[in-house]
């Protein structure tokens, strides 16, 4: 609690900054949990299973925080001026919204005060508007042609409803127009009503 | 092409070919990658009906007759370098997995890591000419990630000087190893080695288990296919039995480990090295969890510039799905996830050569941190783009659970990454240990490195204000 609050929501060094001091939070925690557990005079084992749920929440933060590191530190590399303003905009959305579904961690460890939680919601639906014009585009880099993706949805021309339908005609459901169960069942059935 | 996409694409303010280039490497890896891409794409051998429309023996038979001939293909177009054999592969697989992918994934990468030089001029020949097809046994029926419950036993005979095998109980029976049931004819078996009345733990043995001439399963070996799964219909996951299969003392992967002719053991300098091919199988999943999202964010963010549904302004015609806030909420940070993991997948990638490259030198030093990062990120990013493809499947609405939309297909492909190579939540446990000793370790004052390093920072903060 005696920690300032140090983030900027809008720089993306200090949002690596709020990721590391939460996984430091998060392991410092798990540790004295499983301290506690062993003053109790739990075995190691029964200690450690004690403590495991704050354990794998330490790793997840630990995780976490080596992602949005690396995202930042890539965008280091990217010289074309377009491409880097796309790619920090991504970013931005990245880290921000993982604070948003673990807003708890970063209130616990004193990282964010209450109106930041909302100035991120509101933030997060800036970027989202932002990512609109780029979002195909953006879709198109993965470079997936239509021959690996097989996907009727997915295709690159956009002509989804023509392939759907053409794709359903080859179901081997219509190899007839009547199938044989009609013969073998529904027909007798019907007989006998 | 459909005017809301074309319309889309014109809207774009950044070049997609220079991104295309980042993710690729360069633009040369993009060029190359294209072009091999439209070898695969030319070719009318790998023309066949859709997968969807075939039952699940017609799959793996169609997967074999995929494999022999990319094996064949690639050698006719000269395709030698890793990374264009994996792209190569990829663009003819699809979603898929291929029938002899554990000899690639797995297999060969054990045998070029743990074999010494003797068993390296015998094997590497062998396997890398398909005489032998091989794959990894490790789990067992009873028991998976906890690699120390393995039952296996390989113990041995000085006498004949010969390794005897065994599966002592049902739950020993090695179960799910891709390639098992009925393509290999090889496999790397895990087993607890025995000699000299000792028990060494978990070791690696190549244990022939078919015919070379004949593909018979061999005296002693119970093998075959385990049955349908979530996916994997053209992989054909299989269990193996062992009964008293004798192999000879040098059939043990000796590169760290030993045993002499006389049963004396020589231990590895490093426990975790004979866990070395599952700590590159989670540094590669950590790119393949980017793949998978990619695609499905592909799929699913076209299809919303296409699909127009219900009315946002009363009287105006329906909008694209894409302009409604919730379905940008659903989607878009799927697309940044996507890319952070293909950022951390080539950074996995370049950190697991870097500290295998350092081992060949005999510096085993960051081996303990590479084991956890592996296995944590392994275990994040499956998590997080496993839960993502379902997402894009249901921003889809009612088109995304037909089979056409291919999101079932990637999603369960993807799925067994999250308990195959180890059950994340074990993973994530594995890297607390990690974590737990490194703050343990700064917090007697000692210095830690790499991505611990921020625990000594949090030791300098607790002394400078106790509470």
């Amino acid at each position: 609690s005696s920690r300032p609050t140090v983030v900027d929501i809008n720089d993306l060094t200090s949002l690596v900054e709020a990721y590391k001091l939460r996984a430091a939070r998060l392991v410092e925690l798990a540790a004295k949990n499983l301290q506690a557990e062993l003053q109790r005079r739990l075995s190691k084992e029964d200690a450690w299973n004690q403590t495991s749920i704050d354990l794998v929440r330490a790793s997840h933060a630990h995780c976490h925080y080596v992602v949005v590191k690396m995202f930042v530190a890539k965008l280091g590399e990217v010289a074309d001026v377009g491409v880097h303003s796309v790619l920090s905009t991504l970013a931005l959305l990245y880290a921000l919204d993982g604070i948003a579904q673990h807003t708890g961690d970063f209130l616990l460890a004193g990282l964010l005060s209450m109106p930041q939680v909302s100035q991120i919601s509101q933030r997060t639906k800036e970027l989202l508007a932002q990512l609109r014009t780029n979002a195909v585009a953006l879709v198109d880099a993965f470079d997936y042609r239509d021959e690996m993706l097989n996907s009727s949805l997915g295709r690159y021309d956009g002509n989804v409803y023509e392939h759907m339908f053409e794709w359903a005609k080859k179901s081997p459901l219509n190899r007839t127009e009547v199938h044989e169960s009609y013969y073998k069942y529904l027909k007798p059935l019907q007989s006998k009503l | 092409m459909n005017p809301d996409i074309r319309k889309e694409r014109e809207n774009a303010t950044f070049n997609t070919d220079a991104l295309t280039h980042i993710l690729d490497g360069n633009p040369e890896k993009t060029r190359r990658r294209r072009e091999i891409e439209t070898l695969v794409i030319k070719d009318p051998d790998f023309q066949h009906e859709d997968l969807n429309f075939m039952s699940r023996s017609e799959r793996y038979d169609a997967a074999v007759k995929k494999s022999a001939q990319m094996i064949l293909k690639m050698r006719e177009y000269g395709i030698a370098d890793p990374e264009e054999i994996y792209s190569y592969k990829k663009f003819v697989n699809g979603q898929h997995h291929e029938a002899l992918g554990l000899h690639y994934t797995m297999f060969l990468p054990t045998l070029y890591a743990q074999c010494d030089a003797e068993q390296r001029r015998k094997w590497l020949p062998l396997a890398e000419s398909f005489k032998v097809l091989g794959t990894y046994a490790q789990t067992e029926m009873g028991h998976g990630t906890h690699i120390r419950g393995l039952e296996t036993t390989a113990t041995y005979d000085p006498s004949t000087q010969e390794f005897v095998l065994n599966s002592p109980t049902v739950t020993s029976i090695k179960w799910w190893p891709g390639g098992l049931g009925k393509t290999s004819n090889h496999a790397v078996v895990l087993a607890q080695l025995h000699t000299q009345g000792n028990c060494h733990g978990l070791h690696a043995f190549l244990v022939p288990i078919r015919d070379m001439s004949n593909h018979q399963p061999l005296p002693g070996v119970v093998v075959g296919d385990i049955g349908p799964k979530f996916g994997f219909d053209e992989v054909d996951n299989g269990f193996l039995k062992l009964e008293n299969v004798r192999i000879p003392r040098d059939y043990m992967l000796m590169k760290y480990a030993k045993v002499e002719p006389d049963g004396t053991y020589r231990k590895p300098p490093s426990d975790k090295l004979t866990y070395g091919t599952m700590v590159f199988i989670r540094s590669m999943i950590v790119g393949e969890s980017a793949r998978a999202l990619s695609k499905a964010c592909t799929i699913a963010i076209r299809y919303s510039a296409v699909r127009h549904q219900s009315e946002l302004r009363a009287g105006e015609p329906e909008p694209q799905i894409l302009d409604y806030q919730t379905q940008q909420h659903k989607l878009f940070p799927l697309l940044a996830t996507a890319y952070a993991f293909h950022f951390l997948g080539q950074f996995m990638s370049q950190t697991y050569h870097r500290i295998t490259g350092d081992i060949n030198q005999g510096d085993f030093s960051e081996l303990p941190e590479l084991h956890a990062l592996s296995a944590g990120l392994k275990a994040f990013t499956t998590w997080a783009a496993n839960g993502g493809i379902e997402v894009c499947r249901m921003a889809c609405g009612g088109h995304g659970y037909s089979r056409c939309s291919s999101l079932p297909d990637i999603y369960v492909t993807f799925t067994p990454t999250c308990t195959y190579e180890g059950e994340n939540t074990v993973m994530m446990l594995q890297t607390a240990r990690y974590l737990v000793k490194s703050y343990t370790q700064a917090s007697k004052g000692q210095k830690v490195s790499g991505m611990v390093s921020y625990l000594n920072e949090l030791q300098q903060r607790i002394q400078a204000q106790p509470v």
